[in-house]
């Protein structure tokens, strides 16, 4: 819904309306309110404050990816079934080959059907190397392998990936710990980059999908997906003013080039419109 | 917790002996904001407390002894009239029925068509999985494998166009005797016109018993015009929520059964074969209301 789409006569209501509509939430949209009441905004000036008041909340993070000074770098994807963990990897591993670096896959997804083929069929499209195990074997085992064989083979940067799993369930989110533990044992330090993959189109649990994998694991990035889809990704707005957790990525669609470096003026010129 | 806000705001109540207007708006207030943070659609949550009011009102809460409790009830009603009740899965007898799973990428169709299965084998019918996604890396590869771990049928051939497909599909159904022929359709979106149309010509060209709607439970506000944007396309028959052991609340099947007026049948609870449930209302409330 864009901003001006309806009148403004109501300018408080309709701002309201764009804020709830886009997922920012109740909490965000009342703040918002009482703000430019204090500071006794003026209509016209009230989409501008808005504008502003989310590109502050995302210039205060740092989208960046962060590589340390050994290789292999090594990234874990992880998040809620469904949201594009998979589909992601394999864009960053096309768009890191591009950039001329040595490209590794680790299929950490032993538990859903199909899904070391899945990522299988990327790494053959992408003529990169993948580490996997049969169905049922444990993750940490296959992220052992994949660690020790990028190691040998000089690897840049290793992507992991791991099976989806709901915020509620705690022996899942032990697991998560676990293969971060068997990485941080291998390399000597965390992930360089632990990324949560976080569908464009989901509500309020989206800050419960942070506030619980942030309480297991370290995650330093956000992956938006599906963001050409009818949604608009608000949600990221309460998350990273309340987690303080960068956006780095943004996915627009299945194929292998549609991803790009998150970018805030971008991200707020889409929102609206 | 809104039972735990309202005895608060109705706490005052005690001493006064009646409720006063003050009281009633912070009330509907405080139940907005539920429903807003539960993702009920802003339209709808409005129209619920709008008539939770006029309820009210008409049982003239302010002299109510018991109000948080009774604002509570009328509520729960107001969210029961929109959830509607459970209904099963239409199958006729002696005919092959086909059942068609869509909805957006990654909603859960493939895992629930084969949850389906199940849930129709156990029932006495003959079901056979039809996987017909010809996009995703892997995606027939994932419900034969789905099928082979849980001792369903599954009808392997994809080569030909989809609407061919679909006719050796039913050929193979006839000469098997399966009676439900469950299509696992591909990811698509609402809005991508091209991708819709193929959907449309699917359910033009072939009976369709069943086109459900699969929605992942963790939808936020967008569910309104995704359920708007399919039912333009393909006449839905019912609706599945899908990842509801998540901690999503679940307003997003308010938006689904006040778009289409369809019923939704499933509630996916898990990722294994068995976590399929029979909608329930009083629990969908709960979960929404807190
Ligand atoms: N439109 C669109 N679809 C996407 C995007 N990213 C992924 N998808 C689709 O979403 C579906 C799920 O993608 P996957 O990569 O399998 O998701 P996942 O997180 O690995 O799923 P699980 O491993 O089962 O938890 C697939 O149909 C993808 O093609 C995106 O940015 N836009
Ligand atoms: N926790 C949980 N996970 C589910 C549920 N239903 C499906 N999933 C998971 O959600 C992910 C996506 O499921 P799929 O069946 O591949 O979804 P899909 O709609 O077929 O995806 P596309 O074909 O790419 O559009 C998988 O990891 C499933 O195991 C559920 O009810 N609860
Ligand atoms: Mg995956
Ligand atoms: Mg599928």
């Amino acid at each position: 819904k864009k901003i001006f789409e309806k009148n403004d006569s109501n300018s408080i209501e309709n701002i309201e309306e764009f804020m709830l509509e886009n997922n920012f939430g109740v909490e965000f949209a009342e703040n918002f309110i009482e703000k430019i009441r204090e500071e006794r905004v003026t209509d016209k000036n009230i989409e501008e404050t808005l504008k502003e008041s989310i590109k502050n909340i995302l210039d205060n993070t740092d989208p960046k990816i962060h590589f340390a000074n050994s290789i292999p770098a090594v990234f874990l994807f992880v998040g809620t079934n469904g949201t594009g963990k998979t589909t992601s990897i394999a864009k960053l591993a096309h768009l890191y080959k591009n950039q001329g670096k040595k490209v590794m896959l680790v299929a950490g997804d032993t538990f859903r059907a199909a899904a070391s083929k899945q990522l299988e069929i990327w790494a053959t499209k992408l003529n990169i190397p993948i580490v996997m195990q049969k169905e049922g074997s444990d993750p940490g085992a296959v992220v052992f392998d994949g660690l020790n064989s990028a190691v040998s083979k000089n690897i840049d940067i290793l992507l992991i990936d791991s099976a989806g799993r709901v915020e509620t369930k705690k022996n899942l989110l032990k697991e998560l710990q676990k293969i971060e533990r068997v990485i941080e044992k291998k390399i000597g330090r965390k992930p360089d980059e632990t990324l949560l993959v976080l569908d464009a189109y989901t509500g309020q649990n989206g800050l419960a999908q942070i506030e619980i994998f942030s309480s297991m694991v370290n995650i330093s990035g956000i992956i938006l997906t599906k963001i050409d889809g009818s949604s608009s990704g608000g949600i990221i707005i309460p998350i990273v003013q309340k987690y303080g957790i960068p956006v780095k990525f943004i996915c627009t669609g299945e194929n292998i080039e549609d991803i790009e470096q998150f970018n805030t003026e971008a991200f707020i010129k889409m929102l609206s419109g | 917790n809104l039972k735990i806000n309202l005895q608060i705001i109705f706490k005052k109540l005690r001493s006064k002996g009646k409720l006063s207007n003050e009281d009633i708006k912070n009330s509907l207030r405080e139940i907005r904001v539920t429903l807003l943070e539960a993702d009920v659609n802003y339209k709808i949550a409005k129209e619920i407390v709008d008539k939770v009011a006029e309820e009210a009102k008409k049982q003239n809460i302010v002299e109510s002894l018991t109000p948080a409790e009774q604002i509570i009830t009328i509520l729960y009603n107001e969210i029961k009239n929109i959830l509607g009740d459970a209904s099963p899965i239409n199958i006729e007898p002696n005919k092959r029925n086909l059942v068609m799973l869509a909805g957006l990428q990654g909603s859960g169709k493939t895992t629930t068509a084969a949850k389906l299965a199940k849930f129709l084998k156990e029932q006495g019918k003959r079901p056979l999985l039809i996987p017909f996604d010809f996009k995703r890396p892997a995606a027939m590869e994932q419900l034969i494998a789905l099928a082979k771990n849980n001792n369903l049928e599954v009808f392997e051939e994809m080569t030909g166009n989809p609407i061919l497909v679909l006719k050796k599909a039913l050929a193979y159904m006839e000469n098997n005797q399966f009676n439900v022929g469950l299509i696992d359709s591909a990811g698509r979106k609402e809005i991508d016109t091209e991708t819709m149309e193929e959907l449309r010509t699917v359910a033009n060209t072939f009976t369709i018993n069943e086109t459900l709607l699969v929605l992942d439970s963790t939808i936020g506000q967008g569910a309104l015009k995704i359920a708007e944007g399919f039912e333009q396309y393909i006449p839905l028959t019912g609706g599945i929520f899908t990842k509801y052991d998540s901690s999503a609340k679940g307003g997003s099947i308010l938006s689904f059964r006040y778009v289409t007026g369809k019923p939704v049948k499933f509630i996916g609870v898990g990722e294994k074969i068995d976590d399929l449930e029979i909608f329930h209302p009083e629990r969908v409330v709960s979960k929404i209301v807190g």
